[in-house]
């Protein structure tokens, strides 16, 4: 038996529309630590794992560990049915076919229940070590969405180099080329407004910007975004969900042939 | 032009 109450449901329906585009047919992995799943999309190029913590839901029950497939556009179909103030709490038995979502209004005098069917899905699963960045950012995720948005009517890819004067996205198109220099900042009157750049190495890596804005989708979760890049290897960009848990997106570089 | 990579190239199928 699982069951699982989150007082704030926008945010599972947040998390949901931050992900649905790049993978469509996912497992969650259910235990009594909570939540997770790790997906790639279906070329292959992108990763996005999420993690809702036990702890961070109102009430969490999960007797033994349980893999749920689930269809993320009809999982987004039946939120759209809840309400931007629900509580939604999900059930599913131990050896059931549903997954069962619950959305009570704030006053709690309108309940609907939904039926999910699940599916059995195949997945495979990526080992990520522990990586040693080159360069941390963090930053506004209205500003990280801003720039790939901007960037993307310039060009399809990006090349993202941190040196020590900041943190450049350079874009390259027929119709020219842009460049946005982030510099490391302190003086925002909310620590999350700041940008705050940690470099060992300067690092320059060239990116699809069409994940990269498909990654902002998930600027409703956080304030902030942390983006790690790291030379020769994908770049991994965070949304921490405040009190709640994260979901990375891998991204895979452009590399000369 | 540089050409897309995929994950499979840095992390391995557990």
């Amino acid at each position: 038996m699982f069951e699982a109450r989150l007082i704030q449901g926008s945010l599972l329906k947040k998390l949901v529309d931050a992900i649905k585009e790049l993978c469509t047919e996912v497992n969650w992995d259910i235990s009594n630590s909570g939540i997770n799943m790790q997906s790639m999309d279906g070329s292959h190029v992108c990763l996005v794992a999420f993690n809702l913590r036990a702890d961070g839901f109102d009430h969490f029950r999960c007797d033994r560990p349980l893999t749920l497939g689930i269809n993320l556009g009809n999982l987004a179909k039946i939120l759209k049915c809840s309400g931007s103030n629900d509580i939604i709490t999900m059930k599913a038995d131990d050896n059931g076919d549903t997954l069962t979502l619950m959305f009570e209004s704030e006053k709690q005098d309108r309940i609907t229940d939904v039926d999910l069917k699940l599916m059995s899905i195949e997945s495979e699963h990526l080992g990520i070590p522990d990586q040693d960045y080159s360069a941390e950012t963090s930053m506004p995720s209205s500003e990280y969405q801003r720039i790939v948005r901007d960037l993307s009517s310039i060009g399809d890819t990006v090349n993202i180099s941190a040196t020590k004067e900041g943190i450049k996205f350079s874009a390259m198109g027929d119709i020219g080329t842009a460049n946005i220099t982030l510099r490391q900042t302190s003086s925002a009157d909310k620590e999350e407004e700041n940008v705050k750049i940690e470099m060992k190495e300067p690092v320059l890596l060239t990116f699809a910007l069409r994940y990269l804005n498909n990654f902002a989708k998930a600027t409703p979760l956080s304030s902030t975004v942390q983006v790690f890049l790291t030379k020769d290897l994908p770049v991994q960009v965070n949304y921490n969900i405040q009190d709640l848990g994260y979901v990375k997106y891998y991204l895979a570089p452009k590399i000369e042939e | 032009t540089p050409v897309q990579n995929n994950l499979e190239e840095y992390y391995a199928l557990l």
